[in-house]
């Protein structure tokens, strides 16, 4: 553990409460893309696989049970509680062009040919990705509530806080997770638009709002 | 470099 990937994941933790205050504070799951959070659940089941029969630490083990009970929890609010909030007409990214590319890249990278190391690159592949539906929704109403941006940047910063660990990890333990890198620096690239937006404007005390 | 082996990262 290092610290990058300490803060990372203390991001990703902090993304996922103000996601929950969000919701919370204004009774509305208006601006969150439905699609985007049941990838998110897919991609934690599918990578926690080894939960069952892989014990790594303690603080490894509660972070998955959190992202996986959260990330359904999340659903659930979305789905069943607040379900007339959200607008489905708004929500209309094609997942499949995200699960099929996903599901045939996984089959040909993964580093063992078994039903749980197969399910773990494609929760990676499938997690680089897994925010366009959400980006694509921000893009079409062209502003977002500030809490929500706060969500997407505490989001963004985790996946770039992994960028740094790993470069620290090749260093002082000679490791490299090739297939985790090319997707996480995917999946960082995608947020550089909305960083470049939120740094301007949001920390700037601005809404959030795209040009025309 | 040595590959990964198991997966320590969330």
């Amino acid at each position: 553990m290092n610290l990058f990937r300490l803060f990372g994941d203390l991001s990703h933790l902090a993304s996922i409460i103000i996601l929950l205050q969000k919701i919370r504070s204004t009774r509305s799951c208006r601006g969150i893309s439905f699609k985007t959070q049941a990838l998110y659940a897919t991609v934690f089941i599918t990578r926690y696989l080894d939960l069952f029969y892989d014990w790594v630490s303690l603080y490894n083990f509660t972070m998955k049970v959190f992202f996986i009970a959260s990330s359904c929890y999340i659903l659930y609010l979305m789905r069943y509680k607040y379900r007339p909030t959200h607008d489905p007409s708004i929500d209309t990214f094609r997942v499949e062009y995200l699960l099929g590319p996903s599901a045939v890249l996984a089959l040909l990278f993964h580093y063992r040919f078994t039903v749980p190391e197969v399910f773990w690159s494609f929760s990676i592949f499938l997690e680089a990705v897994a925010i366009l539906p959400q980006l694509f929704m921000l893009q079409r109403t062209g502003e977002a509530e500030t809490i929500t941006t706060h969500y997407l940047a505490a989001l963004g910063a985790y996946r770039a806080l992994y960028i740094p660990n790993w470069i620290y990890r090749y260093f002082t333990e000679d490791m490299v997770d090739p297939i985790a890198v090319t997707a996480g620096i995917v999946q960082t690239a995608l947020y550089l638009d909305f960083f470049y937006v939120y740094f301007t404007k949001v920390l700037q005390g601005q809404k959030f709002e795209l040009p025309a | 470099p040595v590959e990964m082996k198991r997966h320590d990262e969330l």
